[in-house]
């Protein structure tokens, strides 16, 4: 669907991006946790988007299983490039799922190697 | 107002209320927390009630200075009673605030403070 093809066109063209909306504070701790990491990810705002943002938001739940905000992605190699779009190899999780990460140490080894490719 | 009526008779008659929205993580985080300490507070969750949740949000603005949510208030003991009613008094703030009071040990013993009453 064209819907569809908007989202994969958005993850491939964007190493980081997180779906959100305006008003939500998990939302902007995920925000201010990739600025922090000195990485401006696309932001998108479901609730800025008209009826196409809970459109957007059910989909997203097909692609990943996740109908919650913060939605974030973060582009990974794939070694074979006919598998290169497959959302769930590219999604992160929302904000607990990111926060994880960080502590760890992952995140902001993913967040390098994405930028840089 | 009839509205500010309501709020009044809310607070005087709950030691422990907090005005939320339902999908609202920073509002989960709260109500868990009070929760964990053993009480059980009067949920308002503002999504739920059609005009008058965003009139209510509104006026609970005008009276503690804060629109967001969760917007947490606690009993407190005031000794003179002609200034039973004063919203300032008994508002704890949101999420932050109320996880701030919590890592001092304060919010148990105001909470304590409040049931008993
Ligand atoms: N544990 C999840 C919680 C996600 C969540 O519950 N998000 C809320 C907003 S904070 C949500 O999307 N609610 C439904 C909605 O807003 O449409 C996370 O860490 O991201
Ligand atoms: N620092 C505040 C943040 C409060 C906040 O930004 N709340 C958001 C939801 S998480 C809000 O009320 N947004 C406006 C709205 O939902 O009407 C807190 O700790 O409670
Ligand atoms: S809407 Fe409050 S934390 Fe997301």
């Amino acid at each position: 669907s064209r819907l569809e093809e908007t989202i994969k066109n958005t993850l491939s063209q964007n190493p980081v991006v997180v779906y959100s909306k305006s008003w939500c504070s998990y939302c902007s701790e995920v925000k201010s946790l990739f600025k922090k990491l000195g990485v401006q990810p696309l932001v998108i705002e479901l609730d800025e988007l008209g009826p196409q943002g809970p459109q957007l938001q059910k989909l997203l739940e097909r692609i990943t299983g996740q109908y919650t905000v913060p939605n974030v992605f973060i582009e990974q190699f794939i070694s074979d490039p006919k598998v290169f779009f497959i959302a769930g190899g590219n999604h992160i999780g929302g904000c607990t799922d990111t926060l994880k990460l960080y502590r760890k140490g992952d995140l902001e080894t993913l967040v390098s190697e994405a930028v840089a490719k």
